[in-house]
């Protein structure tokens, strides 16, 4: 039997635009998802941990297929304050997935068909990344959104103590800077894909603050700590960096 | 993208 029941269900909402269907592997210490995204430019990442849920039960190994277009359907409409179950038994073909509203106490109930996905294992090896810059996440989601208004990408700069995304295109150009307070081992220059970064900051929810670790030769890595667990988003560099 | 690079060729298991 698994059972678990979780209470940021917009962790779905974040990466729906990422993914549509991925394994989530279910086992005693808690629920883990690895998948590349539809373009193949960016991998995402989520650990939560069984201390994160209320409650949660597994006792034997599970991979659900899910799709992640349907579940966001089901969350959004349930909204912000829903608590999400998941629910299976010994049959691995259907889980159940149920919706409860807080506020309302309305409980909605469906049965889903497990999908089989043919997800391809990745590793994700140990990294030492050149600057690991911590920042307000809200502040991260603004950046990313008012540049991406009017522009593709954005270059990361980072020095000792500030980090600046800056950002040019037909129009012109634009820059945002922040103070941080974090190690680098120096200085830092970086493009990265302005749509990405803003599909990233959807997690804003999750956590106060986002941590950007960055390398000009490996995948970029944004990372979301959530209670028990993270949600971990990794970009490839651009060729010729 | 132009210019972007592949996730696969950094994470795929070899």
């Amino acid at each position: 039997l698994f059972h678990a029941r979780f209470e940021q269900a917009g962790l779905v909402d974040a990466i729906k635009d990422l993914i549509q269907d991925s394994d989530f592997h279910c086992r005693d210490s808690g629920i883990a998802l690895r998948n590349m995204d539809n373009s193949q430019v960016a991998v995402v990442v989520i650990l939560l941990e069984a201390g994160g849920f209320l409650p949660y039960h597994c006792d034997r190994r599970l991979n659900l297929g899910i799709s992640l277009t349907s579940l966001t359907k089901i969350v959004h409409y349930a909204g912000d304050e829903a608590t999400l179950a998941l629910k299976a038994n010994d049959n691995p073909d259907t889980f159940n997935l149920v919706l409860e509203c807080l506020q309302t106490g309305c409980i909605i109930k469906y049965d889903i068909k497990s999908r089989d996905i043919d997800q391809e294992h990745l590793e994700i090896p140990k990294t030492d990344y050149a600057a690991t810059i911590t920042i307000p996440s809200a502040e991260f989601q603004r950046i990313c959104r008012n540049l991406s208004q009017l522009l593709e990408s954005v270059a990361n700069e980072a020095s000792e103590e500030r980090i600046k995304f800056s950002s040019s295109g037909d129009i012109g150009s634009g820059s945002a800077t922040l103070r941080h307070n974090s190690d680098l081992t120096g200085p830092i220059a970086l493009t990265i894909s302005l749509k990405y970064l803003v599909n990233f900051s959807k997690a804003t929810a999750l956590s106060y603050s986002v941590t950007l670790s960055l390398s000009s030769e490996v995948p970029q890595l944004v990372e979301y700590k959530v209670e028990s667990g993270f949600a971990r988003f990794y970009f490839a560099p651009q060729i010729g960096e | 993208a132009p210019g972007q690079g592949d996730i696969g060729s950094y994470f795929f298991k070899k």
